[in-house]
């Protein structure tokens, strides 16, 4: 109540002024956000994502139809856009670590991945290129190959390759490694770009916390 | 629902708008540009009880019930002024390792108050 001094309607404790007020609805507005996200402060960004990556990437999300709410006992489902880093790569193969921070004490569980990355063929490219994608997954300290898949290549853009489920498995567990082979044409540089702007990505639909959910009767 | 305007003491949805640049979170929740964390305040006295703004016919039985009881003094605990209708807030943010997660939380924004 703009009244300073005067009693709260609601609970009839002394009222607060106005900017009081404001402060502590602006402070149950953090909590309430960060406790939905399962998140006990905001996230301090270690990586900041280029606008030029991040606009490529929101082109290809597509969220669950609208109005398809996370019924009770499913949890809650999202949408996770995870950037690589590229380690080890040389002009014959591209090193790809992704990382998924797990967001609840339930656990996420991955449903749906798949990998999007960028050739560049030479202007003098004459044939199809066939590019290999490793999945390959710890083993003691070796990572040793999971599965593999062959994509065939005939012009230079963007790549989309779903990924099974060894690889939705690492994705659950937090850290997925690939490995992408250029197979044929020998080129002076590598035709996997991963700059800035044709970062390779993992779109993922996961859901969050509703493995081990009592079915509520 | 009703809107609270001017000096309303009744039952009513407050809108608060919590711009994100403004608390210095719009550097890792991509959209929306800010959050309606709408609330009910207001007083629920009895004969407004079980008034949702939407169903009147909830409130009517409601009355009856009083009526019929003539427990206008005694009703324990009375009536309050509640979410009567709510939808989600749908998120667009940066993880800890920089992972853009797209979410829908369920139920975050008031849309409307009523009198329970």
């Amino acid at each position: 109540t703009p009244r300073a001094g005067s009693q709260c309607p609601a609970c009839g404790g002394p009222a607060l002024d106005v900017e009081s007020q404001r402060e502590l609805l602006l402070d149950l507005a953090k909590r309430s956000i960060l406790d939905k996200l399962h998140l006990s402060q905001r996230p301090a960004l270690s990586r900041p994502v280029s606008r030029a990556a991040l606009s490529t990437a929101l082109q290809h999300l597509h969220g669950p139809p609208q109005g398809t709410l996370p019924e009770d006992n499913r949890g809650q489902e999202c949408e996770i856009i995870s950037f690589a880093k590229t380690g080890l790569s040389n002009i014959n193969q591209t090193h790809l670590d992704f990382h998924f921070s797990d967001r609840t004490a339930g656990g996420m569980e991955v449903q749906q991945a798949s990998l999007m990355f960028f050739v560049q063929l030479p202007l003098n490219a004459t044939k199809t290129l066939k590019v290999r994608v490793l999945v390959l997954s710890p083993h003691d300290t070796n990572l040793t190959l999971a599965t593999q898949h062959l994509l065939e290549v005939d012009a230079s853009g963007w790549y989309q390759l779903p990924l099974g489920p060894e690889a939705q498995a690492a994705c659950s567990r937090g850290h997925l490694t690939l490995k992408l082979v250029p197979e044929g044409q020998v080129t002076q540089s590598s035709v996997i770009l991963a700059e800035a702007v044709h970062r390779p990505f993992i779109m993922a639909q996961v859901r969050v916390g509703g493995k081990h959910r009592v079915r509520r009767r | 629902g009703i809107d609270c305007q001017g000096r309303s003491r009744m039952c009513c949805r407050q809108e608060f708008f919590v711009d994100f640049r403004e608390i210095g979170w719009h550097d890792w929740i991509i959209q929306p540009e800010g959050y309606a964390m709408n609330f009910c305040t207001g007083q629920c006295p009895l004969h407004v009880a079980g008034m949702p703004g939407i169903a009147a016919s909830f409130h009517t039985a409601v009355l009856n019930l009083l009526k019929a009881n003539t427990a206008a003094g005694s009703a324990a605990g009375g009536s309050c002024c509640v979410p009567t209708a709510r939808r989600p807030l749908s998120l667009l943010y940066y993880d800890k390792d920089s992972n853009i997660i797209k979410t829908d939380i369920p139920d975050m924004v008031v849309e409307a108050c009523g009198c329970s």
